[in-house]
């Protein structure tokens, strides 16, 4: 397990440092043991330098950024062990305009090999969908699904 | 393991039977605020297996049942189906040669729970055994749950090292 | 003390009570004290119910519902003590565009007594706004404040 | 005690001095991620005394000081200026008088401290004092950082008291 956590690891992280500039048009990403000698204990850290700036204390980044920083680790993992279908509610609610398109673009090229279901607010999020379903509440306090025609966001 | 259809009655805000029908490629769910969305959501990781009343944002398991609305009585019962294909023949070899796999999960207000494969009763483990074996049960890093993206920056080292191993 | 923070929970309370229905178009909240005999270290307990809803633990609420609930309470207290001014930062992310159309109305009768600063990605409170900040990062790494058209988003 | 400007240099991305002009009424902050809005709410807590580096995102208070991008080298210094209209004639004897005041904190990189009422250098009691006398100081209603509005609701009973207390 020593062995295929490694693996494991720098499959991920091969990945991620593929991933991250994808989403953030450029920049680089990587993922760190805090603990090369201890496999079984060792933390992970994850270095960020967005386009542009400089390597620094993650916790320095904007909302927008550390909610795709997140996606772009969580993409990663998936695309090395896709799980058959993959649930994201709002992730996109922190992102501008520029980002979720390319988040978007992003889940249009993972869903042919896993089912995608997104909860959103946001129309572009909605525009990108296969398959469009409505939730409301006619009588309140209880939920129906209703047909949806985009327009109507 | 794809999802094929979903059916939810008498959990949470679905005192009224739903049923989505998931076809390929991606859904989107929509809706204004409190309308249920998340609900959806909750009654998936409910019939895969959750455990715990709090991540279902509960504080005892019977919350998941319809408590009632204004113009409506509470129920006593919450039922949750996911149907699941299953062209790759995986699973259990009572369930192997089945192209569709029926899970299905009952919880009454006194207490008691039911679960079901293919209308068959059977016991709790062998829901979650049989995400796990079919590679559906790693939920850390394919479900994310609204306003916990940010955990996993947030987080300490030692508690990221559970996504890989999930992925292990 | 134990008078003045009675009669301050006492008036928030109220004003409490009046806000939550204006932001949730319907339904009631208020606050409950978890000792009332002990005023120097009871804790501050929120019943809401959403219209037509019932009243239910408030963990039980959808992430809209929390974000507009809680706003309500700081706008009761702000009602009750205006700081000369408010700086809200991207509150609106979770709010349909009802909810957001809501918000910013009482942020404009409010803004009259206080300041108030928006950061927002939400075009309508963009356009609730007198006066549009434009953030931007042209050398990167690099703040700098622009003039901005809301037709830009 | 109204928010007149804010000028910012050498704080986080802004590098460069940036003046804020604020009037009356709603100013809304935009701009996409990233690119220094909630900076802009850092500078103002900092200025008002702000001494916990983690309630600004940072690790050392240090963090607050531009520390570079591919371009720019990093600088050595942090200043942060709001200038507060003071038409109550609110204040200590010493400011009561002017219809402007203007509080000013900077920091050096080798960990100096420097703060001015009206460019006259004083302790940054002073400034903190200035904005509890004054009825600025209640920030805990008046400034929700990105994030962070939900955290009423999932607080305990006990740890919500403090926004009663602050507006008592
Ligand atoms: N057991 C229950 N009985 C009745 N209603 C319930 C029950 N549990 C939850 N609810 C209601 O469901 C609603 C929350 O639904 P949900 O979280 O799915 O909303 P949502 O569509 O995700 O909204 P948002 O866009 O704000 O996130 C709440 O109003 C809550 O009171
Ligand atoms: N000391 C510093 N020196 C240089 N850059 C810094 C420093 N501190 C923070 N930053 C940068 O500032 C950026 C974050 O800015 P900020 O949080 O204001 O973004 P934002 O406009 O609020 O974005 P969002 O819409 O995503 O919330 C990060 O990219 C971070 O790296
Ligand atoms: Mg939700
Ligand atoms: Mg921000």
């Amino acid at each position: 397990t020593r062995k295929r956590f490694s693996e494991t690891f720098r499959q991920v992280n091969d990945r991620f440092q593929e991933v991250f500039p994808r989403l953030f048009l450029g920049g680089k990403a990587e993922l760190r043991l805090t603990d090369e000698q201890d496999l079984l204990e060792t933390g992970i850290d994850i270095a960020v330098q967005p386009p542009g700036k400089k390597l620094q204390n993650v916790n320095l980044l904007s909302g927008g950024e550390k909610a795709l920083t997140a996606v772009a680790l969580i993409f990663a993992i998936f695309l090395i062990k896709p799980s058959p279908f993959c649930i994201l509610d709002e992730v996109d609610a922190p992102l501008d305009d520029a980002n979720i398109e390319r988040f978007n673009e992003l889940v249009r090229e993972m869903s042919d090999k896993s089912q995608f279901i997104l909860i959103t607010h946001n129309k572009r999020t909605m525009n990108v969908a296969d398959t469009l379903y409505g939730v409301t509440m006619e009588s309140p306090g209880v939920s129906k699904l209703v047909s949806v025609r985009i327009n109507d966001f | 393991m794809k999802i094929k259809r979903l059916e939810i009655v008498g959990f949470k805000s679905f005192v009224d039977r739903v049923c989505l029908d998931f076809s390929e490629g991606i859904a989107a769910v929509v809706g204004p605020n409190g309308c249920g969305k998340s609900n959806i959501l909750d009654a998936i990781r409910w019939v895969m297996g959750e455990q715990s009343a709090r991540n279902l944002r509960g504080r005892s398991m019977e919350d998941v049942i319809f408590g009632g609305s204004e113009m409506r009585k509470p129920v006593g019962m919450a039922e949750v189906s996911l149907i699941l294909s299953n062209e790759g023949r995986l699973g259990p070899p009572a369930l192997r040669d089945y192209p569709e796999i029926m899970v299905t999960r009952r919880l009454y207000r006194n207490g008691d729970s039911e679960y079901r494969l293919n209308k068959t009763p059977c016991r709790l483990l062998d829901i979650t055994e049989l995400f796990i074996d079919t590679g559906v049960g790693a939920r850390a890093y394919s479900i994310i749950e609204q306003g916990k993206i940010g955990m996993i920056l947030s987080a300490r080292p030692e508690d990221r090292r559970f996504l890989i191993e999930e992925a292990a």
